[in-house]
């Protein structure tokens, strides 16, 4: 029985030990936060104080760069930090932290020209951040799908939020509706994640899907090869899709993977809060996760996991026991005669609301830490 | 002149006010994105560093190295350089792989170099940002050596802020 998310749950449904907290001094992890999001590092430690036993864990952050404001902390900041520490045990951890230094700086641009201006970056990080994609101009998406290539060539492990709409809405005209997909979460060139809840939201069950998981396929960029197959797989084998207008089956399609983001405490000002969600939850947890395995990896002298996705999607053809399949649920759309309220449903091994499921530590761990 | 962003959505989201338009003498920043070489090299390199079947995977290259494969073209920094010193605008930085430049320089300035562009100050009661309502363009000498200038468009998103107390509801529903 439970009453929530606290890291102690989180690390026990994921299969996390006391003793997989990370032990190589290098390892590193990030999370950035945008416009008006700060973090008290007071927080952190009254979090690390109350909900920390059970597991070595650092109780400050290593490194902010960038600018932290003043003022009242952030739920975002402080749910970023507390939990990417709190799966990523032990492990370095550096907030980068742009809220635009000038007022006609775009906070977002400002993180990747710091990205492009450090030779050392922490090799994975978390971002909670999106816009609808029709909000933005293709020239800046390809720009921005660029960079996330360039740290991918690095090395660096990008994961984003898969967005907290469901499959999103736009209006075309009257009674014309279509799916509004998220960017970053869209690019294939980064990984995406998801988010779900426990079956039962007092224990640790199974998880199902969290309604709100963002999660579709892109009307930018084309499907990258590395997810023809699973996708395919998807569409063909699923009984009840919403009507092919609403989406563009030939664009990338996220998420790649999801974690519960459902239900969590958080510290906030120094005041413990419940009921915190969203895939901006979800996302630190699984980085987290990431982190460990690169500190494994280091370990035994092997590179970074770098851009997760190919050796994700061809792990996942074969049988192993690395995330846990989320079968449950579907996600929330356009609420309108034909969909009424219902994007695309989970099923049987990778699908848009939870992608190819949630972390199973020890297998996960077996998978990519050779 | 060209435009570089004619898809961007430039309407004031929810949220934020309009307070006022600048004065030609107010310093803003600008970010010109300069275009790369050798993007479709790096995306070969991307693939095959990432896929576990390869020779290659896992084998890195530094930002430096980066840098020497996809910087602009000498062309292209002579010519965005040559635009700005043309303006007088001397208050620029980049970055490692030289393929961001940032100037700071007054609204007069930034309203010459980008036509069509006007620059105004917008709140969300918290924050004051500067955007422009109307979309830029470039002169088409400068088109194909920019993929988009930032500083004009955007307002920072805030669709990802948690949905705090949806989780209560669902607790009480499921009970």
């Amino acid at each position: 029985f439970h009453l929530g998310v606290t890291p102690s749950i989180v690390r026990k449904r994921y299969n996390l030990t006391a003793s997989d907290v990370a032990s190589f001094e290098n390892s590193s992890q990030a999370v950035s936060q945008f416009l008006e999001q700060y973090f008290h590092p007071a927080d952190l430690a009254e979090f690390m104080k109350l909900f920390g036993g059970g597991f070595e864990h650092r109780s400050q952050v290593d490194r902010i760069v960038g600018t932290q404001g003043s003022g009242k902390a952030g739920l975002e900041a402080s749910l970023d930090v507390e939990y990417i520490m709190s799966t990523g045990a032990n492990i370095s951890t550096w907030i980068f932290s742009t809220p635009g230094r000038h007022e006609s700086q775009e906070p977002f641009l400002e993180w990747m020209l710091l990205l492009n201006n450090m030779s050392s970056i922490p090799l994975v990080q978390s971002i909670s951040y999106g816009d609808y994609e029709d909000s933005l101009s293709v020239a800046y998406m390809e720009r921005i799908s660029t960079e996330f290539m360039k740290a991918g060539v690095r090395g660096v492990t990008i994961l984003f939020s898969s967005g907290d709409d469901g499959a999103g809405c736009k209006h075309v005209s009257k009674d014309v509706n279509v799916f509004s997909p998220q960017f970053p979460a869209s690019s294939p060139y980064v990984t995406t994640v998801g988010g779900t809840s426990f079956k039962n939201p007092f224990k640790i069950t199974y998880e199902v899907t969290d309604y709100i998981s963002g999660g579709g396929f892109s009307n930018v960029f084309p499907m990258p090869d590395y997810q023809v197959q699973a996708v395919k797989s998807y569409l063909s084998t699923t009984k009840k899709l919403p009507p092919q207008t609403y989406y563009n089956i030939s664009g990338r399609a996220y998420p790649d993977v999801a974690a519960l983001s459902d239900n969590y405490w958080i510290v906030v000002n120094r005041v413990p809060m419940p009921w915190v969600s969203g895939t901006s939850a979800s996302t630190p947890v699984f980085a987290g996760i990431l982190a460990l395995i690169n500190d494994r990896r280091f370990t035994k002298g092997l590179p970074s996991l770098g851009f997760l996705n190919p050796r994700l999607y061809k792990l996942q053809q074969q049988k192993n026991d690395a995330l846990f399949d989320v079968t449950e649920g579907c996600h929330l759309a356009c609420i309108d005669d034909q969909v009424q309220g219902q994007g695309f449903c989970a099923a049987p091994a990778w699908d848009p609301v939870t992608g190819w499921g949630t972390p199973n530590y020890p297998g996960l761990l077996e998978a990519l830490g050779n | 002149g060209v435009f570089l962003e004619l898809d961007q959505d430039v309407s004031i989201p929810k949220g934020w006010k309009h307070l006022e338009r600048l004065s030609v003498n107010e310093d803003i920043m600008l970010t010109f994105v300069l275009k790369q070489q050798n993007l479709d090299i790096l995306k070969e390199i991307f693939y095959d560093v990432s896929d576990p079947d390869s020779v290659n995977y896992g084998k890195y290259m530094s930002l430096e190295q980066i840098g020497v494969l996809i910087q602009p073209s000498a062309e292209t920094q002579k010519v965005v350089q040559q635009w700005l010193q043309n303006h007088n605008i001397a208050n620029c930085s980049s970055v490692i792989t030289k393929d961001f430049v940032q100037c700071i320089m007054p609204v007069r300035v930034a309203e010459e170099l980008l036509p069509g562009a006007e620059f105004h100050r917008y709140t969300n009661g918290h924050v004051s940002i500067i955007r422009s309502p109307s979309l830029y363009t470039v002169h088409s000498d400068l088109a194909k050596h920019l993929d988009f200038v930032s500083g004009p468009h955007r307002f920072p998103s805030e669709k990802m802020a948690l949905k705090y107390y949806e989780s209560k509801w669902k607790a009480a529903n499921w009970q």
